[in-house]
Formats: structure tokens, C-alpha cells, sequence
């Protein structure tokens, strides 16, 4: 397990403190706001009152012995720039911080954070993609112009095989598994016999030029 | 191409008009501010100022021709679940709608809305997955229990073949790809005897408990 804080607990520092606490790991949780820091007991390991823009207060953490201190701070920009800046100097080992514009993601990452998050846009772009390709669940990018999607079979490859489809010789993609509905467990690596159902999901892996060229922006 | 139409366009919303028009899709965009409209009219098909709750001019839209209408209104809580009442009324296929908390989530689903997003909550979780599994870069979901990793090679298996690590007799996990440093396209399915390299990034394939026993929660 590793040891994280997470620096101001509105909807995306609070989800994320207990999410990292409901996968054993360390989970210290920081707040101005004595309510707030109060909700948040029972869901980490320790809950603290600080204002983080005090220096002071924030040498007391024991902040330089964690994997990794998440700022979930918002508005206004000037408190995560400057719990940035001395997280930085005192020598932690990895700052994580929620930036709520482009530009407030730009100075973050000039004071030292080593990835800033931007929810609503990140889930947006990620979104966009899904809803593109209308029949696609999920997608990971392995390289770039590379992708593993999740595709639920379209009608014209319905009782076809992986063969007959060619997939591999014609495209190359591969078709990593095949989830069948009712099915727990995947079937990894199927055979070129295989033959796909209706309501069968497909894992593919190709070149995001192929996979576009196969099933289309929708 | 598919037809959407996004309403209420705050860093949600703009930013997911805009990545669905970047992706060749047709967008109508609205919001009840004039200034918000008219930024966004270069990033959509087009933009329109509207009071969303005003179900007469909703009616004006076309939204029943569209593929997916997604709500990006947020507080107050009202405008976006009267919304939802009125696309799911005039019949809208799809309505994906953005929900500031669990309870506006449920009441947005029983209203009618097909998916509901909780950008800040839902990122917090994906990014206490990557987290917690220090060397992973991304993670799909193939079935329940069953993952896609994205991991950088671990100091323990650099130099060492697929067979040396017995990953696929010992764990049943299997390695669908290598990204190596440098190199624009992946290796799919490295041959057994694929030698392992510092840096090279590995994607797996395998159930959630072999990939915890193989990488550990960190
Ligand atoms: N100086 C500070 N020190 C510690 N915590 C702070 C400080 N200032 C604000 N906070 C806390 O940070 C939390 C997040 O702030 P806020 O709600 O403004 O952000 P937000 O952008 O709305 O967050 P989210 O989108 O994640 O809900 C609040 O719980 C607030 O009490
Ligand atoms: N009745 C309405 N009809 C149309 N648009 C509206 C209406 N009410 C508010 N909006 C618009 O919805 C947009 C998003 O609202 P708001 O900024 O309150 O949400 P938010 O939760 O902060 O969004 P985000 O987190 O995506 O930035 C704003 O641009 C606002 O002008």
C-alpha cells in the first residue's frame, strides 16, 4: 500500500481520498473547512483542519514521506498555486494537482506539479471519443495512433468468423477477447474459427486508422 | 458523423462540443449566455442562445433528430432536471446528462436520462486505480474482474523472456503488446521469447487478481 494526501476535499479530492483509502492505501485528508475535514473521517486514515496556504501548518504533515500529495483545491487559482509552490520546496516527492483552466494547468506545471488533472475536460475528450464511435464502451491508448477498444459487435459481423472477416491479414487488428454477455469470463485470444454473436464484446487492438476504416467514426 | 447537441456549456460542456466537432461530428451547442454562445460559435456547427428550461424554444431545436443530447448544465439543480424532463417528453433518443452528486445522478436516471456523468468523481476514481498500482499508466475494463493494463516494465522483470516469467502458465495473463521507447508502433503479441527492456511499456491482459499478485497494489 502507499502513502497519499489529498489537499482540499470538494467533490474531486474527497472522491479521490476515499477511493485511494477503500484500496488499503494511507490516505491523509486536508481541509480549511472543519465540517468537511469531519465528513471525511470515517474515509481515510486521517482527516486534519489546515489552511494550505500556511506554510507552517503544512511542515507539520509530514508531507515529503508520501508517494504522492494530490492538490484538490479550486477557485481561487492563487491557493493551489501557492500549497504547489511549497509542497515543491519542501521536497515532495510528487504533486498531483486539479487545475480548473488551461492556464492555471500551464503555472502549475511551471511551479513543479508533475501531472495536473482537469476533470471535467479530461472526461469530456474521453467522452467525445466514446460517443464518436457509436457502438465503442471503452478505449486505451497504448501508443500513439494505436488504441485497444471495446466495441460491441456490429450487426454485419454477427455469426461471421474472425477469418472470414480477416481482420488480421486485411487490417491487422487483433482481436485480443471476446466478452460474451452472461459470460463472466472473457475469452482471451480467441481462434480464427470463432464465431461472433450478437451481443458479443469485442476487445480489439490495431492502429486507430484501422479501427476507423472497420467500424467508422459512426 | 453522428448529430449532437450539448446544453449548457460550462468546462464540461464546451469542452465536449468541442472535441465532438474536432471529430468531424455535427454539433449544436447552447446556452443561455449570449457571450458563452457566441465563443463557442467556432467550435461548433452552430450555437445558439437559449433558455433551456423554456420548453417552447427546446422545441425549436430539432433535439429529436439528434443521436445523443448531453446536459452540461450544473447548479442550480432544477435547470438540469427540468431539462431532462422536457428531452425525454419530446422523445430525444439518447440523453446523457451531467450530475453534480449521487442523489442528482438517481433523479436525473429516473427521469429519463440514459447516462449520467460525474466528471470529478469519476476521474478521482480512475485516477486512485493508476495510483495505487504504481508503475500502471492506464487500465480497461474488460469484464468484472477482468482488466487490460498498461504498465511500465518493473526493475524485477527487465532482461527476462515472456517464458522466463512464466506469466501466461503461472498466471494466466497474457502480454498483448509492448510500447518501446522511441519506437512509434507496439510490438502485438511479443513472441515468448521477447526479451524485456527498462522502459518498455508492457499491456496485459489478465484477471485483476493475477495482475494484483504479479504487480502488487504498490
Ligand atoms: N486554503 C485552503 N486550505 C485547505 N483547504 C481549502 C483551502 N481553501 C479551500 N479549501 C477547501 O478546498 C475544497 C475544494 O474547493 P472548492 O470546492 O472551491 O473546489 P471545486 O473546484 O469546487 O472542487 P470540486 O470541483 O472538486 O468540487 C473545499 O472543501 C474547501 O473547503
Ligand atoms: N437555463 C439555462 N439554459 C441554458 N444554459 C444555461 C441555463 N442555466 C445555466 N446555463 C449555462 O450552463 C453552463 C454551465 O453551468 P455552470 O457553469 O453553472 O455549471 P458547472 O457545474 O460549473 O459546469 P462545469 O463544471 O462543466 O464548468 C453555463 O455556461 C451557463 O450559462
Amino acid at each position: 500500500s502507499r502513502k497519499f494526501a489529498v489537499i482540499g476535499l470538494g467533490m474531486f479530492g474527497a472522491s479521490l481520498a476515499r477511493s485511494l483509502y477503500e484500496r488499503d492505501n494511507d490516505v491523509l485528508a486536508v481541509d480549511i473547512s472543519k465540517d468537511i475535514a469531519q465528513k471525511m473521517q470515517d474515509f481515510c486514515t486521517r482527516a486534519v483542519v489546515a489552511d494550505a496556504t500556511d506554510r507552517d501548518t503544512l511542515a507539520e504533515l509530514g508531507l515529503p514521506d508520501m508517494d504522492v500529495v494530490i492538490i484538490g483545491l479550486g477557485a481561487p487559482l492563487d491557493t493551489s498555486i501557492l500549497t504547489t509552490l511549497y509542497l515543491k520546496q519542501m521536497g515532495v516527492k510528487e504533486i498531483w494537482a486539479k487545475a480548473v483552466s488551461d492556464e492555471h494547468a500551464t503555472i502549475l506545471k511551471i511551479l513543479g506539479a508533475n501531472r495536473v488533472i482537469h476533470p471535467e475536460k479530461e472526461m469530456a475528450e474521453k467522452l467525445a471519443a466514446t460517443l464518436s464511435t457509436p457502438l465503442m464502451m471503452d478505449q486505451l491508448e497504448v501508443a500513439d495512433g494505436y488504441s485497444i477498444i471495446e466495441i460491441t459487435c456490429p450487426p454485419s459481423f454477427v455469426e461471421k468468423t474472425i477469418m472470414d472477416l480477416q481482420l488480421r491479414n486485411k487490417y491487422e487488428v487483433l482481436l485480443v477477447a471476446v466478452k460474451k454477455p452472461g459470460e463472466d469470463t472473457p475469452i482471451m485470444l480467441p481462434t480464427p474459427d470463432y464465431v461472433l454473436r450478437s451481443g458479443d464484446v469485442m476487445v480489439l487492438m490495431g492502429s486507430e486508422k484501422s479501427l476507423e476504416d472497420i467500424f467508422g467514426k459512426g
